[in-house]
């Protein structure tokens, strides 16, 4: 496990793509041994929290703290699920979870709410895609580089799918022009597209269980 | 949200370096002098939010330290209007027949009147070097367990005026498609959605829309000081580290601990919740 800190990591290049991509892995890997029915009872309850950013907070703080506190609404299904069963004390079904929250945390209330759209319409395996194409060749270019997004990932999206997938990408602070495909890499963009990747990935694994 | 998307705005324009803008209006109050944040971030690419604790500096303190004086500007005047419209159009690949457009028009706008509250660095002095409560508060306890590092807001910008937030968008899509989408769908999809959404909100005098933060350094004497630099990477909890180099040095009797302060830093602390083992510590090294 890499052991530098991100920004050290960065200023030094010592990271890229790749090493987001095994991190990431790691945590889907970690949520993909969690029972079926545990990653559905995760995505279907995570999915009417996007809408307030308090209680997948309050979430995230017992996770966090490890704590027994009684939460309220989904969140306290998604708590009880995970505590149930026993299992190894070594085995912590809450840090894959809890990964993906702070991932989570790092978007705005409005990609949140992009968030819970895109899992209605089923379409976080094309934009986790998209984010891929654009964070692979970029990732370690700290400088504005142009960029065009391959047709066959935009074509299963339509519409509003676009619409919705586009303003996830434009709230990472990418320019994006709804009537070209085009855009231009921007350094600022890379740590919540980074977030985004991280969350789609964890998303998709909860959809496909 | 609306008050993000301002926040974030005047910080772009305004900001310097260190300005973190505040993303909820309803945390808005838990970012005042001398706030407490903590961090325990999980990714090596993300940093997480700082997190309030809802403890105060001053809250943490011996009776004796006194509140260092605050600077306040004049007023600073920020106003943004945005009107923008934007219309896709998608041809649809092979096995589909059709197309789609969407349409998405948003018009925002804001204006503020602000002013910058600061701890000079030269106040700060006072505070550095001050002894923790004794017993600490539990929070604390908690924090040093988990490994947080702990951060105290020193500058905020907050609003002198109250004042109105407004945001308008509507999103339309038009479209026909037909064709088999795979194996198991074939159909046509065809119509007009069309969505409207305005909201305006209004943010009260006093709202901390952005601050700066130093990191907070306790020593293993339960002396605090706060870094001056946000970039010095220490550890707050910093007895944690001496009871890792104690333990070095009792694995390792024989000779001279064999970490430094340099290597502790790439040192974890587990716990267990094994029966019978209350607290186990394992180095990864």
């Amino acid at each position: 496990v890499p052991s530098l800190e991100p920004k050290q990591a960065n200023s030094r290049g010592a990271f890229d793509f790749q090493h987001l991509q095994e991190e990431v892995f790691r945590k889907t890997e970690a949520l993909a041994q969690l029972s079926k029915d545990i990653q559905g009872v995760v995505f279907y309850n995570i999915l009417p929290m996007l809408g307030d950013r308090g209680a997948l907070q309050d979430l995230m703080d017992v996770l966090d703290l490890d704590s027994w506190d009684h939460l309220k609404g989904p969140g306290s299904i998604i708590l009880n699920k995970l505590r149930q069963g026993s299992r190894p004390p070594w085995v912590k079904p809450q840090d894959s979870i809890l990964y993906l929250l702070q991932a989570m945390m790092v978007l705005s209330d409005t990609q949140l709410e992009l968030l819970a759209l895109s899992m209605e319409k089923r379409i976080l395996l094309w934009q986790r895609e998209l984010v891929r194409i654009i964070l692979e060749p970029n990732f370690k270019y700290p400088w504005s580089i142009p960029f065009t997004l391959p047709p066959e990932l935009l074509a299963p999206l339509q519409g509003e799918g676009l619409a919705i997938t586009y303003g996830l990408l434009e709230e990472c602070g990418l320019k994006m022009e709804l009537s070209s495909p085009r855009s231009t890499w921007d350094l600022e963009a890379k740590m919540p597209l980074s977030a985004l990747y991280g969350t789609l990935s964890l998303l998709q694994q909860l959809a496909e269980a | 949200s609306i008050f993000e998307r301002v926040s974030k705005k005047m910080v772009k324009n305004f900001g310097g370096k260190d300005l973190r803008p505040v993303k909820s209006l309803l945390d808005a109050t838990h970012f005042r002098q001398f706030s407490i944040l903590r961090k325990n971030p999980q990714s090596q690419f993300w940093e997480q939010p700082d997190i309030p604790v809802e403890y105060s500096l001053m809250d943490i303190l011996a009776s004796g330290s006194s509140v260092p004086e605050v600077e306040v500007t004049r007023p600073f005047f920020f106003s943004d209007t945005v009107i923008q419209k934007w219309k896709a159009g998608v041809s649809v690949s092979a096995g589909v027949d059709g197309s789609a457009t969407g349409e998405f028009t948003q018009s925002r706008g804001s204006t503020l009147e602000f002013q910058k509250v600061t701890v000079p660095s030269r106040n700060l002095e006072s505070l550095q070097n001050s002894k923790l409560l004794d017993p600490e508060p539990s929070f604390l306890k908690h924090c040093r367990e988990r490994g947080d590092n702990l951060y105290v807001v020193t500058e905020v910008v907050e609003l002198t005026n109250s004042t109105t937030l407004h945001d308008k968008s509507s999103v339309n899509t038009l479209g026909k498609l037909s064709g088999s989408w795979n194996t198991l769908i074939k159909g046509e999809v065809q119509g007009e959605i069309v969505k409207d959404g305005a909201m305006t909100l209004t943010i009260p005098q006093g709202t901390v829309m952005a601050y700066k933060k130093k990191q907070l350094v306790i020593k293993g004497n339960g002396v605090t000081f706060l870094l001056i630099s946000t970039d010095a990477k220490q550890k707050t909890f910093q007895d944690e580290l001496l009871k890792l180099q104690g333990c070095s040095r009792t694995l390792f009797e024989s000779g001279q601990p064999v970490l430094s302060s340099l290597s502790i830093g790439r040192i974890k602390e587990h716990y267990s919740q094994e029966p019978g083992i209350s607290h186990r510590s394992s180095l990864i090294i």
